[in-house]
C-alpha cells in the first residue's frame, strides 16, 4: 500500500 | 503506536538527553562531532516542518519540539558556549559529500514531488548517514568517552527498534514506507561495528579504544 503522505512517525 | 516505536522514541530521547547532559555537566564537548550535531539539527528541521501544517497528537507535537530544541541547544553549546573544548582538528568529515548527493537523491526518489515531502525524504536519507562524522571522529581520535558510547548506543538502538516497529505495522496495519525502511536499515547497519565494540568492551567495563 502506498505510504500515507501524512507521516505519523517521529 | 506500538511498543517498538514507543521504546524507540524513548531510546532516541535518552540519547539526545545523555549528550546534552554530558556537554552541560562536564562543560566540555571533547570527542563530540559538531558536524554530526549540525546534521541532526538539519534532519529535525527538514522533517518537522509539518508542525506548521498538521497536528497528529500531543505526543507527536511535543516530542518534535523537544527534539528540535535539544538539537539546537547541543549545536549552540558545541559551537558557542563550550567552543574552546570543541576538537575541530578531529572533526574533519566532508559533510558536503553527504548533503549534496542526498539532496539530489531526495529529488529523484520520493513519494510525492511536493516541497514538504521532498524535505521529509531528504531528512530521512540524511539521518541514515548523519552519524558518520561522529564515527569518523572516533576512528581518528582512536577512543571515545564512555558516556559518548552510551549516547551512540541509544541512538543506534532507536532506529533498530523502528525497524521492528515497521515489521509490526506491516503485519498488523499493512503499512510500510519503503523509503524510511531502506534508510533505516542502512542507518542501523552503520552502527553494527560500534554495537560490537560496545557490547564486547564498554559493557565489560573497558574503555572503547580503536583499533581494537
Amino acid at each position: 500500500s502506498a505510504p500515507p503522505l501524512r507521516h505519523d512517525e517521529l | 503506536m506500538n511498543i517498538f516505536r514507543l521504546t524507540g522514541d524513548l531510546s532516541h530521547l535518552a540519547a539526545i538527553i545523555i549528550l546534552l547532559l554530558k556537554i552541560w555537566k562536564t562543560r566540555s564537548c571533547a570527542g563530540i562531532s559538531g558536524k554530526s550535531q549540525i546534521l541532526f539539527a538539519l534532519v529535525f528541521t527538514t522533517r518537522y516542518l509539518d508542525l506548521l501544517t498538521s497536528f497528529i497528537s500531543l505526543y507527536n507535537t511535543s516530542m518534535k519540539f523537544i527534539y528540535i530544541g535539544c538539537a539546537y541547544a547541543t549545536v549552540y553549546m558545541i559551537y558557542a558556549k563550550f567552543k574552546a573544548t570543541y576538537d575541530g582538528n578531529h572533526d574533519t568529515f566532508r559533510v558536503e559529500f553527504l548533503v549534496v548527493p542526498i539532496g539530489g537523491l531526495a529529488f529523484l526518489v520520493n513519494h510525492d514531488f511536493s516541497p514538504l515531502e521532498i524535505l521529509w525524504t531528504f531528512s530521512i536519507y540524511l539521518e541514515s548517514v548523519a552519524i558518520l562524522p561522529q564515527l569518523f571522529m572516533i576512528s581518528k581520535t582512536g577512543e571515545a568517552e564512555t558516556i559518548t558510547t552510551h549516547y551512540l548506543f541509544f541512538l543506534g538502538l532507536y532506529r533498530a527498534l523502528y525497524l521492528m516497529n515497521w515489521i509490526w505495522r506491516f503485519y498488523f496495519e499493512g503499512f510500510f514506507d519503503m523509503i524510511a525502511i531502506v534508510a533505516g536499515v542502512v542507518q542501523t547497519i552503520l552502527y553494527c561495528d560500534f554495537f560490537y565494540l560496545y557490547v564486547t568492551k564498554v559493557l565489560k567495563g573497558k574503555k572503547l579504544s580503536l583499533p581494537a
